[in-house]
């Protein structure tokens, strides 16, 4: 229930993913 | 000489007066070529049109397809449309928002006259508009003083002027013909309006328009995902429907690959494009598919979801955040530790992020070009902890308060205003 926070588009998740491999 | 000259000159006046009075802009809703039908969302926004007149907010992210929608269903003969779009910077200062108002409403009323049978007396509906923007010009004109430039109360006027014009026009549609089937709409995104009183004006005056007297609808559309903090502030959200328009779902997704992208794409290139591994990256955004099959068209199918323009586009943002998030030397950001004074010291920028002193400065990429991409609202590590969080398989969002008591509302907010999360108020249609 209540507000949700996504990624802004699909290819910022897929870039998330990644940004935290290289880290 | 002289007076055969001045005549050949009001000649020629004349005649391009005449011109001019022939090359009004028609309706300028019209259907977008190529639009991909999305029933959900079409049907919802229909629904919403056929019901009583109510003030809609139709929420969803940038590229997700609002105003092709809107064109879409709003193209239809039965709507009279009224459409201003704020992102355009004209809209900034008072004396174009009211010439455009004004000039709007105006055509709005010349439409019925000229397309409804039976309707032609509106015309002269249509010249109260004209003459008070004469009149305001006049003012100006005459006066040197700076109170006849351009206030809200002119803006108050034209509002008034349309609601009992438009009551008239209703009047006689109920009693006589009963054939203005028709619902005025308005497609705004205040982005770039500054005046908190003109502001509110309008406001109230859709909310009167709507709510009260039921003589049009009203849609808002926008990708802030703020602006709904900010319509509660002003004591509209309670008056509001909202609509949130997501991206495709899947299969809708796959229609538009199968139908729309791959015939443009050569066929010993097909080959290389494989849907679930490009719906992994690119998910139910066409605009982004349309944009990769162009570019893997124009590179010989050379070319990968990493070197895609909108991959190194959201590589680029979170690495940016990241480094200057770790770099930032002042302002230290509140870690969880410290959430109850750094709430109390930033409550009002919490409630929206880009709240400036006149309480109605929106987040817009335009209006802050400097801000752009960077704040300093949290911290690299904060970042990285949501990133991991959402990467993992079974983690399609996170709850935005429990995220807000972990980490600080402005933390939160700030990866919102830094485009690297969308705030979801309410479940999308699809």
């Amino acid at each position: 229930v209540g507000p949700k926070l996504i990624p802004i588009t699909p290819i910022m998740r897929y870039a998330m993913a990644e940004v935290i491999e290289e880290y | 000489t002289e007076s055969n000259r001045l005549l050949a000159e009001a000649r020629r006046e004349i005649e391009e007066q005449r011109e001019r009075a022939q090359i009004r802009p028609k309706h300028t809703f019209t259907r977008l070529p190529g639009f991909f039908p999305r029933k959900a969302e079409m049907q919802t926004i229909e629904r919403t049109l056929g019901g009583e007149p109510a003030f809609t907010v139709l929420f969803g992210a940038s590229s997700v397809g609002k105003t092709a929608l809107l064109r879409e269903v709003l193209s239809q003969p039965q709507f009279h449309v009224l459409h201003f779009d704020l992102r355009i910077a004209g809209f900034a200062d008072l004396p174009s928002l009211y010439t455009r108002l004004s000039t709007q409403m105006e055509q709005y009323f010349e439409d019925i006259a000229s397309n409804m049978e039976g309707y032609e007396e509106f015309q002269k509906e249509a010249w109260c508009f004209k003459h008070d923007r004469i009149n305001v010009q006049n003012r100006i004109a005459d006066s040197n003083d700076s109170r006849a430039r351009i206030r809200t109360s002119d803006v108050a006027r034209l509002m008034e002027l349309f609601q009992v014009i438009s009551a008239l026009c209703f009047q006689k549609s109920n009693s006589q013909t009963n054939i203005l089937q028709s619902s005025l709409l308005k497609y705004l995104e205040p982005v770039l309006i500054q005046s908190t009183d003109t502001m509110k004006c309008l406001l109230d005056s859709m909310l009167v328009l709507t709510k009260q007297d039921k003589l049009c609808h009203v849609i808002h559309a926008t990708s802030d995902p703020f602006y709904q903090t900010w319509l509660r502030q002003l004591n509209v959200m309670q008056h509001c429907k909202i609509i949130n328009i997501g991206d495709c779902t899947k299969a809708e997704t796959r229609t538009f690959f199968r139908d729309h992208l791959i015939p443009r794409v050569p066929e010993r290139l097909r080959g290389r494009l494989e849907f679930e591994g490009l719906y992994e990256a690119f998910g139910g955004k066409l605009a982004h598919w349309q944009d990769f099959i162009t570019d893997f068209v124009n590179s010989h199918g050379q070319l990968d979801i990493r070197s895609s323009s909108h991959f190194l586009q959201a590589h680029a943002l979170l690495n940016l955040h990241i480094i200057h998030s770790s770099q930032a030397a002042t302002g230290a950001p509140p870690g969880p530790g410290d959430n109850d004074t750094s709430y109390t010291a930033s409550a009002r920028e919490s409630l929206h992020p880009n709240l400036g002193p006149a309480g109605f400065k929106i987040y817009s990429p335009i209006s802050n070009p400097q801000q752009g991409y960077y704040s300093a609202d949290f911290t690299a590590m904060q970042l990285l902890k949501v990133m991991s969080r959402l990467t993992k398989p079974d983690t399609p969002y996170l709850p935005y308060f429990m995220l807000c008591r972990e980490l600080g509302v402005r933390a939160v907010d700030g990866m919102v205003k830094g485009r690297v999360l969308d705030l979801r108020w309410i479940e999308p249609v699809s």
